[in-house]
């Protein structure tokens, strides 16, 4: 239960991230794109953990702080959900 | 608008990440 509250949670948040980049990304739309695409592939246990919750929370926060950093912080958070993508190549262990 | 884009660049951090970001679509692109 508690899973369903922070994705929905985190769903909301990473909308608002959105909107309101969006608004200052005007100039390359291909940028959100990607987030959007980033955000697709990312695991469903990342997407409703409290790590991706104060991840989006600090970008937002600090992106609506700074406004001339907003790529900064979209370019952060496409790191972390490129690190947690479901996609992910397994890492070869055995020998 | 253009002065919006001037902003941006003035701040070198901002404007290396936007190289980054859009460096990586371009990657995607090409692998397909």
């Amino acid at each position: 239960k508690e899973t369903h509250v922070l994705q929905a949670e985190n769903q909301k948040l990473f909308t608002e991230f959105v909107e309101y980049c969006s608004a200052h990304t005007e100039d390359c739309p291909e940028v959100m794109k990607f987030l959007h695409a980033k955000h697709a592939k990312a695991s469903p246990e990342f997407l409703a953990s409290v790590e991706f919750r104060n991840t989006l929370g600090r970008c937002l926060t600090r992106a609506q702080a700074r406004r001339t950093k907003t790529f900064v912080y979209i370019n952060e958070l496409c790191t972390v959900l490129k690190q947690h993508s479901a996609k992910r190549r397994p890492t070869v262990t055995a020998v | 608008s253009q002065m919006a884009e001037d902003d941006d660049d003035d701040d070198p951090e901002n404007r290396i990440a936007k190289k980054m970001l859009l460096a990586q679509i371009k990657a995607n692109y090409s692998s397909g």
